[in-house]
């Protein structure tokens, strides 16, 4: 098993031991900082880890994790992404090289409340804790609740379902941080929003059957990046747009971030398929982060090679 | 913290346009409480999909009356998620 100090990344956590992790993060390592970039429906910060050697907005990279609640090797997998980007700082040519160039934000946690719930109250809960006037269903999916074909076939108006877009777009507070953090920050050129367990590795869109301007480029780039994942324990990716791909689903994070101008904007699809879905072992997290990382990899240097 | 006895997720796989109708009617039926992991969309896509225990037999009949083929991903959803909270334990200590 991988640890750093008493963490240990081949265990599922608690919201606050991630917390403490983060704070160990930024405690051995100088280029790591802990940003708040908002907080959830219950009050509960929204943390992002910001790595940066240096510069004054630099292009950045956004990576995120667990938006839905349930899929907790998302998480997991953040943080072991996160210890190996400061870990191999200095030591690894190509993070070396990219942190002299960009800056990277991580955001482990997307859906604090519903991460919480599905440790205390409901291991299935998926969306947002927020309360929903005149229904007695509670929570949107933040991955419907975006200004991108909001409302749209792909998702639910019913507020009990798993898909309700929410009343409004970006009217979930975790949804509307990231928005303003991507606005106000104006210098993102790739979103990666990581998701499980079909995996897949997807790009826009997913609320119209239109390609994207950037459909091949984005295809070449997640070819080789399923690739290089593919090439450490031989799991298979299939890759593509959203719609094409899995189905169609409107309000959609990267459908979002492709239209702010985000060019390399995709969605993973972690591990499994076929054995446990939202319930993959422990043992499993850190291979599945190590093949994931080979993918993030190439993504990343992708953005910082072909800087637009 | 609730519980998933008897829970069990299958793994749904359509030959045609028709049988994935057929889901989507199921997944229509509130009454159920379906939870779908993979929504039916597609043909080229499994559908998996928590029943809970009072309505695994229905969904089994529905489905194997429609010629629809499916496996079991997941028998019982409560002895994963014990083993996992075990685990976490361990891991804990």
């Amino acid at each position: 098993r991988q640890r750093s100090g008493s963490f240990d990344f081949g265990a599922y956590h608690t919201l606050d031991d991630i917390n403490s992790e983060l704070d160990h993060l930024v405690s051995e390592y100088s280029f790591v900082e802990k940003i708040q970039i908002g907080e959830s429906y219950e009050k509960r910060p929204l943390y992002v880890l910001k790595f940066s050697t240096g510069g004054s907005n630099r292009p950045a990279i956004w990576l995120d994790a667990g938006i839905h609640s349930r899929e907790w090797v998302t998480q997991a997998s953040a943080l072991w992404i996160a210890n190996k980007i400061a870990s191999d700082y200095g030591t690894d040519a190509s993070i070396t090289s990219l942190l002299d160039k960009m800056d990277l934000f991580l955001l482990p946690v997307a859906n604090p409340d519903g991460f919480v719930y599905t440790h205390t109250s409901n291991r299935m809960w998926r969306k947002t804790r927020s309360k929903i006037p005149g229904s007695i269903c509670v929570g949107v999916d933040p991955n419907r609740n975006w200004d991108a074909g909001f409302g749209e076939a792909g998702a639910s108006g019913n507020s009990c379902s798993e898909t309700y877009h929410g009343p409004y777009p970006n009217s979930e507070p975790e949804v509307k941080s990231i928005v303003d953090f991507v606005k106000s920050h104006g210098n993102i050129k790739a979103f990666v929003s990581i998701h499980s367990y079909s995996q897949l590795l997807l790009y826009p869109y997913g609320y119209t059957e239109t390609p994207v301007p950037d459909q091949q480029e984005l295809h070449e780039v997640s070819a080789k990046a399923v690739a290089a994942l593919s090439s450490l324990y031989g799991t298979k990716y299939k890759y593509g747009s959203i719609i094409t791909t899995i189905y169609r689903a409107s309000g959609g994070t990267i459908d979002w971030t492709y239209n702010q101008g985000i060019k390399y904007s995709f969605t993973f699809e972690l591990r499994d398929t076929g054995r446990y879905g939202f319930l993959l072992p422990a043992k499993q997290i850190v291979p599945t982060a190590e093949e994931t990382w080979l993918a993030l990899k190439v993504i990343m240097e992708h953005t910082r090679d072909n800087m637009y | 913290l609730e519980t998933f006895v008897g829970h069990q997720v299958l793994r749904i796989k359509t030959k045609n346009e028709e049988e994935v109708k057929q889901l989507q009617l199921l997944e229509s039926l509130e009454h159920l409480e379906l939870d779908f992991w993979i929504n039916p969309s597609a043909t080229a896509v499994p559908v998996d999909v928590r029943i809970p225990a009072v309505s695994v037999q229905s969904v089994k009949a529905f489905l194997e009356s429609q010629g629809i083929e499916y496996s079991i991903l997941i028998e019982d959803l409560q002895d994963v998620l014990d083993k996992e909270k075990q685990d976490m334990a361990e891991s804990a200590q």
